[in-house]
Parts: structure tokens; C-alpha cells; sequence
């Protein structure tokens, strides 16, 4: 979902 | 990636290799807290596990190892290499009132309840307060080193961008991440009363008194 982090950010 | 994101991420780059080079250079930890470095140690050891699992991109794989490597670097220089030069008694901070709390929270509220974005979880929560420890035995002193500040600031700026970046990415992603947004105001709010100390009085005496 969109709420989900993406783990893209540090 | 837009433009907060990317200089945060590189404000917190400053930061650990200020802080780095400040102990390499002067071959001295005085003034710096060993327990929040060893806190952003196992920050930064729970939330990249994902390296092991997933590669996203050659930038974010570069600044995970990058920051875990520093990370265990300035730990190592505080608790070995200049252990003689390591302030703990002034260093007394229960990290247990932390750590706990933590952990429950982390169980108790994260986007999904396995293991891998548990520690994630847990991650972004400690870090939110890992830096209480340094806080705290700074304000036990009543002094740090004007290096040290520049550090703070890095530090404080990184989170504070990251909010901006995520302003960004909501209005213009429609991404929201509520755990990592909550987590980033309370850390950037913790470092509020410093930013204030820093601006009014830390570019201007030396060394700097709260």
C-alpha cells in the first residue's frame, strides 16, 4: 500500500 | 530522491565523518557520549538488514555500508583504540529506559509484524532518541567543543530534511510513511532547544557553554 516504507530512504 | 532528500542524506554523511575525523584528529573521544554512538551502531544494523535481502539502488547500497561502516568505526575509536580519552562517568545515561520502551513499541506498532520490518521498526524509533545520551552529558558538563556542535547540527539538519522530503513526497508521490514521519518530528524535536543554542550562541564563543 501507499503507507508501506519503500526501504528507498536511509 | 528530490532535493531535501538528497541533502539531508548528505548532512548526516557530514555529520558522522565530522564526528569521525573530530576523534581521529584530536586521537581523543572527550565530550563525545559512547552510548549514543553504539545506539546509532545497532540504528543502523537493524535497519539495512535489507542489504542482505534486496538491492534497490547503487547510491542507497554505498550509503548503507557507508554509514554502518562509520558507524562501528567511531564506536571502535571511543571503546578501544582512544578508550583512555572516554568520558563515562559523565556518560551515565540509562539507554535501557530507552532500549525497552523501544523494543515494545516496535512490536507493538509497525507495518508488519515479521521479523525484518520489525527491526526496521525498531530502528526508526531508537534512532528517534539515540541521541538523548549525547544531550545528556552535554548538559551534565555545561560545554561541548564547537566540532561537537557542528556535529549535532548535521545531525538535527538531516532528520529536520527528511521532513521536508517527506512533505514533498506526499504532495507529490502520494507517499506517506506514518511510522518513519511521527519518528522524524520527535527526533527533529528534540533537537530544537540546541538548534536555538546553536545559532544564537554557538558560532560566536568558544568553547561553547549551554
Amino acid at each position: 500500500s501507499d503507507s508501506q516504507n519503500d526501504k528507498d530512504e536511509l | 530522491m528530490n532535493v531535501f532528500r538528497l541533502t539531508g542524506d548528505l548532512s548526516h554523511l557530514a555529520a558522522i565523518i565530522i564526528l569521525l575525523l573530530k576523534i581521529w584528529k584530536s586521537r581523543s573521544c572527550a565530550g563525545i557520549s559512547g552510548k549514543s554512538q553504539i545506539l546509532f551502531a545497532i540504528v543502523f544494523t537493524t535497519r539495512y538488514l535489507d542489504l542482505l535481502t534486496s538491492f534497490i539502488s547503487l547510491y542507497n547500497t554505498c550509503m548503507k555500508v557507508i554509514y554502518i561502516g562509520c558507524a562501528y568505526a567511531t564506536v571502535y575509536l571511543i571503546y578501544a583504540k582512544f578508550r583512555a580519552t572516554y568520558d563515562g562517568n559523565h556518560d551515565s545515561f540509562r539507554v535501557e529506559f530507552l532500549v525497552v520502551p523501544v523494543g515494545g513499541l516496535s512490536v507493538l506498532i509497525n507495518h508488519d509484524f515479521s521479523p525484518l520490518e520489525i527491526l526496521w521498526t525498531f530502528s526508526i524509533y531508537l534512532e528517534s532518541v539515540a541521541i538523548l545520551p549525547q544531550l545528556f552529558m552535554i548538559s551534565k558538563t555545561g560545554e561541548a567543543e564547537t566540532i561537537t556542535t557542528h556535529y549535532l547540527f548535521c545531525l538535527g539538519l538531516y532528520r529536520a530534511l527528511y521532513l521536508f522530503n517527506w512533505i514533498w513526497r506526499f504532495y507529490f508521490e502520494g507517499f506517506f510513511d506514518m511510522i518513519a514521519i511521527v519518528a522524524g518530528v520527535v527526533q527533529t524535536v528534540l533537537y530544537c532547544d540546541f538548534f536555538y543554542l546553536y545559532v544564537t550562541k554557538g558560532w560566536f564563543s568558544r568553547p561553547y557553554r549551554l
